[in-house]
């Protein structure tokens, strides 16, 4: 699977497809939907989209693409050259959603979160797909948070297409778990090549499953961890994870919105520090006050310096 | 000049993380 | 932290004949607060300034490979050493005496402040601020009043004018620094320019005399 347009900047997200076999173009088809890398602390979240005819589902059956999630790396990569050697009928792309998109998109002012990108990664391919003039008739997706909103919701944007939300959806439908096989290899792939923008010279990729609660994983954010920068690219910063460990392990960092929509102490303090809106009539005492700095500094954010 | 406070002096590997554009 | 990031004219910087006479930065009693502020004295003592912090929130520096937390700028500028001067021939006037300028400029607190009569310039400009007597090769000056509110009368003028072509805005609106108008601002009178000049020569002198050159 040549990944080299994702390779170029893998702080972005990027689509990669396989060609349009002739028959998705003339021929009703299906589409299945699947997603790798959901839960991982590492890597990029990977969208895929696999689809075929509806006449050559059986064929697709032969290939043996179910029970994708049983398969070991090198299993997946076997079944997926499968896949792509049969380009007479099945096509495929991606959406490889990188971990810098998805904990930028997690953590900005206006929240993108996981399930909303995930709903927009699957939804683009989709129209991918109709855009390349792909025949749509069925499309077959996993659940992302209620399946019935879920279905509404991908049954409004793309009308006159049988829309089947399940959970599981890979095991019950082979187009799913030919989709499944697509972006877990095009996930794995992104991992182990993966190219440290950072100079960080010999970096160990033994990173275990990736998974939070994994100490292997666990034990290598501890290690990649940076006081002042933080993580590499590589790592979903926006995971508690690499949160609590920041928190805990990296130099305080304060930015002038930190306070900005998470509530909490410094704006309740603020609010006990305001004046009662009495204390601005009234003669004031005179408090020997200090003269205060002319306006030309106070402009300028000028101040005297009595000590470095 | 950051327009962040890091609560820090000393080195930071700077030219690793950090590439600086016009 | 061991190192500040500093905007500084090249007379500061420029490098010293001998060890003894590098640039060094000297805490003084500040004109108008009576805290203590921080100058330079500039290799050999020939020119002094004053050290100004730009100082905003959240804010460090990366320097080479290093990260500083204290995310100030400091400029330093030259100053007239005058300002510091007076407040001591101020204090000293108060007497009526004559006296050796060395014996005026003393401060317990402050004991730098004897340096400031090493600068060329200070002891050239005494003239500006005192009535001087020379007795048997020997000066001694007295405060006058007249003669520093003329002095200052001067400065006033002088930054009148730089405001004035540096295009400062010194009107009653508030208007963004960064703000360029392409015509020139005729609501600005030439009170305001006055007003704002007085205000900024106050920063460097105490409050009896800022109120004194107001009437002046």
């Amino acid at each position: 699977m040549d990944l080299s347009a994702f390779e170029a900047d893998n702080s972005r997200s990027c689509r990669l497809a396989s060609g349009i076999p002739e028959a998705c173009r003339t021929e009703a088809c299906c589409l299945g939907i699947d997603e790798a890398g959901r839960g991982p602390v590492l890597g990029p979240m990977v969208y895929g989209i696999c689809f075929c005819p509806v006449s050559m589902k059986q064929r697709l059956q032969d290939l043996k693409v179910a029970d994708s999630k049983t398969l070991s790396e090198e299993e997946r990569e076997r079944l997926f050259r499968k896949l792509d050697k049969a380009k007479d009928f099945v096509g495929w792309a991606l959406q490889v959603l990188s971990p810098n998109t998805i904990s930028t998109s997690m953590l900005q002012r206006v929240k993108y979160n996981l399930n909303a990108l995930s709903h927009d990664a699957a939804i683009g391919l989709v129209q991918y797909a109709l855009d390349c003039g792909v025949q749509l008739k069925e499309v077959y997706v996993d659940t992302v948070g209620p399946a019935d909103k879920y279905q509404d919701k991908l049954s409004q944007r793309f009308p006159g297409v049988e829309v089947t939300v399940r959970p599981k959806a890979d095991s019950l439908f082979p187009i799913v778990s030919a989709a499944s096989i697509c972006a877990k290899v095009a996930r794995d792939h992104a991992v182990k090549d993966w190219q440290f923008v950072e100079e960080l010279g010999e970096t160990e990729m033994q990173y275990g499953s990736g998974y939070p609660n994994d100490p292997k994983t666990k034990a290598w954010l501890s290690q990649h961890l940076d006081p002042v920068f933080g993580y590499p690219q590589l790592v979903r910063f926006s995971w508690s994870t690499a949160r609590t460990l920041l928190q805990s392990k990296a130099v305080p960092v304060h930015w002038d919105d930190d306070d900005d929509g998470e509530g909490g102490e410094k704006a309740s303090a603020a609010k006990q520090n305001c004046s009662s809106v009495l204390s601005y009539y009234g003669r004031k005492k005179n408090e020997g006050a200090k003269r205060l700095p002319h306006r030309y500094f106070t402009e300028r954010a000028l101040e005297t310096v009595g000590d470095l | 000049l950051l327009p962040c406070e890091v609560e820090h002096n000393g080195p930071a590997r700077v030219g690793q993380y950090f590439s600086p554009a016009v | 932290a061991e190192q500040w990031v500093v905007i500084a004219p090249d007379s500061v910087v420029e490098a010293p004949k001998k060890a003894e006479t590098e640039p060094v930065f000297i805490r003084l009693r500040n004109p108008k607060t009576d805290e203590a502020s921080l100058y330079l004295l500039s290799n050999n003592t020939q020119q002094l300034y004053e050290v100004k912090a730009f100082k905003e929130e959240y804010h460090s520096w990366f320097i080479g490979q290093t990260v500083q937390h204290d995310g100030r700028l400091l400029f330093i500028t030259p100053m007239d050493p005058l300002f510091l001067v007076l407040p001591y021939f101020l204090k000293a006037g108060k007497e009526g005496k004559f006296q050796p300028v060395d014996q005026v400029v003393v401060d317990e607190d402050f004991p730098c402040c004897s340096r400031l009569l090493k600068c060329p310039k200070t002891l050239q400009a005494l003239c500006h601020i005192t009535e001087e007597k020379e007795i048997g090769g020997q000066k001694f000056n007295r405060y006058s009043k007249e003669k520093t509110l003329e002095w200052l009368k001067k400065k006033v003028d002088r930054t009148v004018k730089a405001l004035k072509s540096s295009n400062t805005c010194v009107g009653g609106a508030v208007k963004s620094s960064t703000f360029i108008r392409t015509k020139h601002n005729s609501e600005e009178k030439e009170e305001d320019y006055i007003r704002y000049a007085h205000g900024l020569i106050s920063e460097y002198i105490a409050e009896d005399l800022s109120l004194d050159l107001h009437k002046y």
